[in-house]
């Protein structure tokens, strides 16, 4: 028993006692990073398997990883995936194993360890993942998993904010059903703030005298940024930028919308309930300016209108009576519904009935496989590219297991839009809802981020359909330090009725010393922040590479990346080994789950950093120059008997 | 405020200036020909010196009727509302928004330009002063060109000098006070008396100003304006000035 030193009695029931389980994280402009550690001791005397069993957010990247048994130190090494298992299999570490399972949660990934251990040995895990907070509903969210499994002698959880724009709330709502209450203590400044979570062994019981742990859930934090002073923060530092963006004071943009609902016999029961449920909120939502209508698709292909309808309250109502009366049943055509809906909107806008100032969404829900109709998903993505316009982004929200996800994504990501794969449980409607609401507003659109000088380089994605309100747009590149005094950037959009162009100056040591002056803060951010956006967008572009050529360039690209970032992502492995390296562990990534940013509302293109739009270049005569009645300087210079008159 | 209005013709500046209460609304420019106003809402200082409160620029209201657009310009933000949709930005942007023939583009915490096509612009400074300053506020000034091409029926405080007023100043002679010069100005039928003295002009000195050397015209410029400065209130931004 450990607890002479800590004054608490603990059973020795459990014959491996956790001895510390320690959780740190630091986000530092959005960038996260997240070290979680477990000592372990073996009391028993006979050998026993010790699992360190973490979940992490699907998307982040794992970029260490370290276990030291008996005094036996395991380092990580990242490596390419086939070079890794080689490895592996020239000397698989007797008694002990490491994985990254696909979880079945929505959006976690399980990072797994075994180890077996003798009577009396030691054992300390430590993995660190970083990932790319992304900004949703008017707000970022940062999850820990916590899930030690045993009592813990000492439990810790750290986490400390770093937004130089300062932050303007910081929220962590209780999520242990108020078991812990009180426990989680927050402290915020202007700019910094921290959250610790330390729970004694007595409140880390279950029941006062339950030997289970009741640390069995997620601690969330929510905080946002501010924003009333700028629309968008240029953070420059070590030969890195990023750039975030979300103006907020603009009004909506009218949208023109679509949904394309999947009423196949798959989707009978709670789907199809959850699914009507959330339609009704969502059509009460849309705004009067908005244009809309409902495609309800199985083997064959219904609308409620067979055209855009203004959303004014009586069409709302007959539109949710409409849909209240689906049953399902039958087959899934998907190709023919998303052509019907894609028709609706090309008629209206070759008909000039659209606001020229709107934007046009179609979202598609689905649960399957198409089964009727045109089954080759490559087939029907490009019946879709062919006949859809410019002007309409596609999202894709797929319910379940069942639905092909891959296939939703390229689908999206090549129509200006995203999917979401969305859990079919009795939370679907808030989840269709959540989703949709990240949508309903947008703001701006063709927006373009320019940076004109010509030492900027490898910038990520920086031209995106469209901004909608409550998100963020971000985008990073390189710079060189030594051309540069400050960085300029020219972002060009256009809002409801105006053309937007916005200049943003950095200088290069805004940062510095801001930086300097906070131990938490990740003074690497931005090269990882870059890295992890490239990482991203690189593995959808390679998923939508036309030819095999295009596709071998971008996988190089990722992989020499994922290397020099020491990152384990779907390309690499993270090998473990001894110091002696006659014992091997090996955790690569799932395969099939390419996703990109999870998370990020956005899938943009890249434009030449340096090419403003020309209407943005004309400015007009400079302010200064200007001749006024009134006030015109003159050349002669006044009698020095001269005194200011104040007034009156 | 302080008003300097300078005449090509005669190649003077006459200067006055107006203080009344915190909020009231004065029309500089009205131009209901054109479509256009131009009216600025006053803010007071913190508290009054010596007795009086300074009343400065707080907010200026651009109303360009034809384009159905307005123009508001606090010292926080700058909003362009379009009908019934809106775009705002702050000071602490630099931006440009366009909207048809109207451009607004804000140099950071400096300068606003509106221009309107090619024949019309104003330009408008921010005066930042220390937010904890026990009398100062912050507030705006504005510039208007001679180039632009009103109607002649504007009017307004300074809308009724884009028709340039003849005057005469004669019977220079040393004033009241030694050191500040008075003089006889003729000017729309009367006779005024008028001091010499210098404004300020901060377009190129955003903090200094730049001296500028004008016959400042006493009671509010009462002589020198039509009527009464009383009769350029306006009860709203965008409200034109109702003419006897």
């Amino acid at each position: 028993s450990l607890s002479e030193d800590s004054g608490e009695k603990m059973e020795d029931v459990d014959q491996v006692t956790l001895y510390s389980y320690k959780v740190q994280s630091t986000i530092t402009s959005r960038m996260a990073t997240t070290i979680i550690q477990s000592k372990l001791v073996n009391n028993s005397p006979q050998p026993q398997n010790v699992v360190f069993d973490v979940q992490i957010p699907k998307g982040a990247f794992i970029s260490n990883f370290t276990m030291t048994v008996d005094g036996t130190t395991f380092t990580s090494a990242i490596k390419e995936k086939t070079v890794g298992r080689a490895l592996y299999s020239q000397a698989r570490a007797k008694g002990k194993t490491a994985g990254l399972v696909r979880s079945r949660a929505l959006d976690m990934e399980n990072f797994k360890t075994e180890v077996n251990i003798l009577p009396g040995a030691k054992v300390q895990f430590e993995l660190h993942y970083q990932e790319v907070k992304w900004r949703k509903l008017g707000s970022y969210e940062h999850r820990l998993h916590l899930q030690p499994g045993r009592l813990a002698k000492h439990f810790e959880v750290n986490v400390w904010i770093v937004e130089p724009q300062g932050i303007r709330f910081l929220h962590v709502p209780d999520t242990f059903e108020g078991h812990f209450d009180g426990v989680p203590v927050i402290s915020k400044g202007h700019q910094k703030a921290h959250v610790s979570f330390k729970p004694t062994v007595a409140q880390q019981r279950k029941c006062s005298n339950c030997s289970e742990t009741a640390v069995d859930g997620e601690l969330v934090m929510m905080y946002d940024v501010n924003r009333e002073e700028k629309a968008g923060e240029l953070e420059v530092f070590n030969g890195y930028f990023v750039h975030f963006f979300a103006p907020e004071n603009l009004d909506p943009i009218p949208k023109n919308i679509l949904f394309v609902i999947d009423v196949s016999g798959s989707m009978w029961g709670i789907k199809m309930k959850q699914t009507v449920e959330a339609m009704k909120t969502i059509l009460d939502d849309l705004r009067a300016e908005d244009q809309f209508s409902v495609v309800d698709f199985n083997h064959n292909v219904r609308t409620w209108r067979n055209d855009l309808v203004s959303a004014t309250k009586t069409q709302i109502t007959d539109a949710k009576r409409y849909i209240e009366k689906i049953q399902p049943s039958g087959g899934t055509n998907i190709n023919e519904a998303l052509l019907r809906a894609i028709f609706i909107l090309n008629e209206a806008n070759n008909l000039r009935l659209l606001d020229p100032n709107s934007v046009s969404l179609i979202i598609l829900v689905s649960d399957g496989d198409p089964t009727v109709g045109e089954l080759k998903l490559s087939k029907i993505q490009k019946n879709v590219k062919q006949n859809i316009q410019d002007n309409i982004s596609l999202f894709s929200l797929g319910i379940g297991f069942d639905v092909d996800y891959d296939f939703l994504k390229r689908l999206s990501s090549e129509n200006h839009g995203i999917a979401q794969r969305i859990y079919g449980n009795q939370d679907t409607s808030s989840q269709l809802k959540k989703f949709y609401n990240q949508v309903s507003t947008p703001l701006l659109r063709n927006v373009q981020f320019n940076y004109p000088h010509t030492s900027v380089t490898d910038v990520t994605q920086n031209s995106f359909y469209n901004y909608f309100g409550g998100s963020e747009i971000v985008v990073a590149g390189k710079f060189e330090p030594s051309k540069l005094e400050q960085l300029q950037s020219v972002i060009t959009a256009t809002a409801a009725s105006t053309d937007l162009v916005l200049e943003t100056l950095a200088q290069m040591d805004d940062l510095e010393d801001f930086l300097s002056k906070d131990k938490h803060a990740d003074p690497d951010f931005t090269r990882k922040l870059w890295a992890y956006l490239t990482i991203n967008q690189l593995l959808v572009e390679r998923s939508l590479a036309p030819t095999a050529a295009a596709k071998r360039k971008i996988t190089k690209t990722i992989l020499q990346m994922s290397l020099e970032h020491h990152i384990v992502t779907p390309l690499t492995a993270m090998v473990i080994e001894n110091d002696a390296g006659d014992e091997r562990m090996l955790a690569d990534s799932p395969p099939q789950d390419h996703s990109c940013c999870s998370g990020a509302l956005y899938y943009g293109s890249r434009v030449a950093p340096g090419s403003i739009p020309s209407w943005a270049n004309a400015s007009p005569t400079p302010a200064m120059a200007l001749p006024v009645v009134g006030a015109k300087p003159l050349e002669s210079t006044p009698p020095p008997h001269v005194i200011r008159v104040e007034n009156d | 405020p302080h008003f300097i209005i300078y005449l090509p013709k005669s190649q003077k500046n006459v200067c006055f200036n107006i203080d009344s209460e915190p909020g009231k609304i004065l029309s500089l420019v009205s131009d209901p020909e054109l479509g256009i106003s131009v009216n600025g809402q006053l803010v007071g200082a913190k508290k009054p010196e010596n007795g009086k409160l300074s009343t400065y620029f707080g907010k200026l209201g651009f109303y360009l009727q034809h384009e159905d657009m307005k123009v508001e310009i606090s010292t926080e933000t700058i909003t362009l509302s379009h009908g019934s949709r809106s775009s705002q930005l702050s000071w602490a942007d630099t931006a440009r928004i366009a909207n048809q023939r109207v451009l607004v583009s804000v140099k950071k915490e400096k300068t606003v330009t509106l221009t309107l096509g090619k024949e019309m612009s104003f330009s408008i400074l921010l005066h930042r002063v220390w937010k904890k300053h026990p009398v100062n506020v912050d507030f705006l000034g504005i510039y208007i060109p001679p180039t632009n091409k009103f109607s002649p029926n504007a009017h307004g405080l300074l809308g009724q000098f884009m028709q340039e007023p003849k005057i005469h100043i004669f019977n220079e002679r040393p004033g009241k006070d030694a050191e500040k010069p008075e003089a006889s100005m003729e000017v729309k039928g009367q006779k005024l008396t008028v001091t010499r003295g210098l404004q300020k002009d901060y377009r190129t000195d955003t903090v200094f100003g730049t001296d500028v050397p004008c016959w400042f015209v006493h009671n509010s410029g009462k002589g020198f304006i039509d009527g009464h400065y009383k009769d350029y209130f306006v009860p709203q931004l965008y409200s034109f000035l109702k003419r006897p």
